[in-house]
């Protein structure tokens, strides 16, 4: 389960403070699946990026299973990171020099997978997101759909226990972004895999059990 | 306007050729406001980069206001790009060493345009899209929507007489999204700017006057 008490996130920029979250707290219980929707600038990527460790809260708490990842090393969060959360990036993040195989295969070397059970589970996830045909082009020879697709997969190779999907259908169109929300799904079916879902996108929607809107760094109503 | 007579762009990997276009021809009047709809990894982009100059031909020819583009030497291509085309990219492009003012100041400055002039276009525009609170951050220092919003910026800036956009709400919510859609069909209305939008968003679509569809680099339906 995920817990978020009273988080505030500040950006400092020159003689300027930026408010990004102002006094959040959320509740989500394990097999979740719920949405943040809000304006752009409002706090979506700030927020995963608090409860995904990437990041920590200028104030108040982020809770991730009963452990308290506000106080703890960069080792620690590290390993959360690692073996917990599978996490889809806005901007892809990918590795300009590896392939799309090689992208996806990458957390499974850090999480010491052996190569044979590594190489069944990229090409299987290559597969389902539609890329097995492109799975040697590096980022740079791939459209903005299948760079959001191999970080898709490289977040969900490692069947993680939470997942955080930052408008993950930005650049789909309407079939292969369904496709991956049913990936998506069933890895909640089987594994009860939380999943937390930045998005403006309405199709996405029908997936999600709760929403949160947030607005200005504030949740402003729940449904 | 705009022609294309019988477009092929193929992409050489190693030992495998990609086809991305494969015998595209359109034909774009001045001032028309048209789509390009198709699923991920069709040819959008390829599309929108040989009609902005940016890319050429394997085969075939692009006409530019009876221009052909497709045999001039990359001086000429530049002046085109430069004086002509507002290009809204699909993963933006930002200078990151330069705040969004600055972004959004260059093409003026390589336009020549005085500096009291540049000052009160760059300000207008990021006041339009709604970024002037965030005039000075740098595009690390932005959300994703805000970082497409310099995007748009930038290219609208300059009044060009072509507008290709890639995807340009994809990081953006319903509302600001629309905001967008509705300085871009201004700008056809006042200057009779001749609009090409690559994208998924179903709302996009009520701005625009034609729809070309595109599947596996071909145009399969026009409507
Ligand atoms: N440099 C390259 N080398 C090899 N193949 C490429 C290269 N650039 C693009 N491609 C391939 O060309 C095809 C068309 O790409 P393009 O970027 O035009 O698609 P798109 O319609 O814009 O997709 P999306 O909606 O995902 O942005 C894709 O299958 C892509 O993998
Ligand atoms: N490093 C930073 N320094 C200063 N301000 C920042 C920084 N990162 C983000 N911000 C600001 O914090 C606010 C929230 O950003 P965030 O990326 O969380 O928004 P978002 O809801 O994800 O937006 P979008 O839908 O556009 O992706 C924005 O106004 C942004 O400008
Ligand atoms: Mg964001
Ligand atoms: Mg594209």
């Amino acid at each position: 389960s995920i817990v978020l008490k009273d988080v505030y996130k500040e950006y400092i920029l020159g003689k300027t403070k930026v408010e990004a979250l102002r006094g959040v707290s959320l509740e989500v219980s394990k097999s979740e699946i719920i949405s943040i929707i809000g304006p752009s600038g409002s706090g979506k990527t700030t927020l995963l990026n608090l409860i995904g460790c990437i990041d920590v809260p200028t104030k108040g708490e982020v809770i991730i299973d009963g452990e308290n990842t506000s106080t703890m090393d960069d080792d620690k969060l590290t390993l959360i990171r690692r073996h917990k959360i599978g996490f889809i990036f806005q901007t892809f993040n990918l590795i300009p020099v590896l392939t799309a195989y090689e992208n996806v295969e990458m957390p499974l070397i850090s999480l010491g997978v052996p190569k044979e059970e590594r190489h069944r589970r990229v090409i299987e996830m290559l597969d389902k997101v539609g890329l097995l045909e492109f799975k040697d082009h590096k980022p740079d020879e791939l459209s903005g759909g299948q760079r959001q697709r191999v970080a898709i997969a490289r977040a969900l190779v490692i069947n993680p226990s939470i997942v955080l999907a930052d408008e993950p259908t930005a650049n789909l169109d309407g079939e292969t972004g369904k496709k991956i929300m049913e990936i998506i799904k069933t890895l909640n079916e089987e594994i009860s895999t939380t999943v937390i879902v930045a998005t403006h996108d309405p199709r996405v929607l029908q997936y999600v059990e709760r929403k949160i809107y947030l607005e200005d760094g504030r949740i402003v109503r729940e449904e």
